[in-house]
């Protein structure tokens, strides 16, 4: 039943991939799953939500600008605790942050999505769709709730989800890697880790096939980002400007 | 290197500007 182990790797150093991303992902996680479920049901009065859907673009922009750049510093340490990581050279892991932090979050943001009420969690309290009208890209955001409400239908456990975004982080084919075997190397292994915890968890051989399966969409969902944000880069370049440094670094051109 | 200022100093700090 076991998937065969990669070359040279054996089960002793599974178990401690597995350990060592999973310990990462709680230790790097804005929330721990106890404080999500307590804020679950704390959402928006009707007229909080007006008042954040009458703010200007720019308002908005830069929000959720230093929301996604103060996650993506949790991203960088994931990456940086995921055993073998820091041993590829700083070009590679630079390039596998900024091209894979995005779906890193996507993944990680439907521990934040509650689908019974179809909102996500929000400075401190759960808001729907049309919260974030003022941000003008309304089918960017419902291409955001589509995905987390499919990511949550899969009920990843926090063990699958941590295996996945390392997996995800770690993928060979992102262009101008140096290294790209050893990346391979590293990423078939946590995949193998992420089969085996799979089985262990009783999960169908379909589990993994549908977390796969979110892969295109997400990297749809990065290019559209891209392209907003090059829209509002021309229409307010001053804003654009004062955007935090590392959110212009790992999303600038 | 100038391009990436700020991912630089993630990776390269041993300890985590985020406090984790």
């Amino acid at each position: 039943i076991h998937n065969p182990l990669p070359e040279g790797c054996s089960l002793l150093e599974l178990e401690h991939i597995t350990q060592c991303v999973v310990k990462s992902h709680i230790e790097t996680s804005q929330y721990s799953t106890e404080e999500l479920k307590r804020m679950a049901w704390s959402t928006y009065s009707v007229e909080e939500t007006r008042m954040y859907q009458s703010k200007s673009a720019e308002v908005m922009w830069q929000e959720c600008a230093i929301h996604i750049t103060n996650a993506i510093q949790y991203v960088v340490e994931f990456a940086k605790r995921i055993s073998g990581f820091m041993d590829l050279c700083q070009n590679d892991q630079i390039i596998l942050l900024k091209a894979g932090c995005m779906d890193v979050l996507l993944i990680r943001m439907c521990r934040a999505y509650n689908p019974i009420n179809n909102t996500f969690l929000f400075n401190g309290r759960f808001a729907p769709a049309h919260f974030f009208k003022a941000l003008g890209c309304d089918d960017l955001v419902a291409a955001v709730f589509d995905l987390a409400k499919s990511l949550s239908r899969i009920q990843m456990s926090e063990e699958e989800m941590a295996l996945f975004t390392a997996a995800v982080l770690l993928s060979p084919d992102r262009p101008w890697l140096t290294d790209v075997q050893q990346i391979q190397k590293l990423q078939e292994k946590v995949y193998v880790a992420l089969q085996r915890c799979l089985q262990k968890g009783g999960a169908s051989e379909e589990k993994l096939t549908k977390m796969v399966s979110k892969l295109p969409v997400m990297r749809s969902i990065c290019m559209l980002h891209i392209d907003k944000l090059e829209f509002f880069r021309l229409v307010h370049p001053e804003t654009a400007y004062t955007f935090p440094p590392l959110y212009r670094e790992v999303f600038g051109s | 290197k100038e391009k990436h200022k700020i991912l630089h100093q993630l990776l390269q700090n041993s300890t985590s500007p985020v406090d984790l």
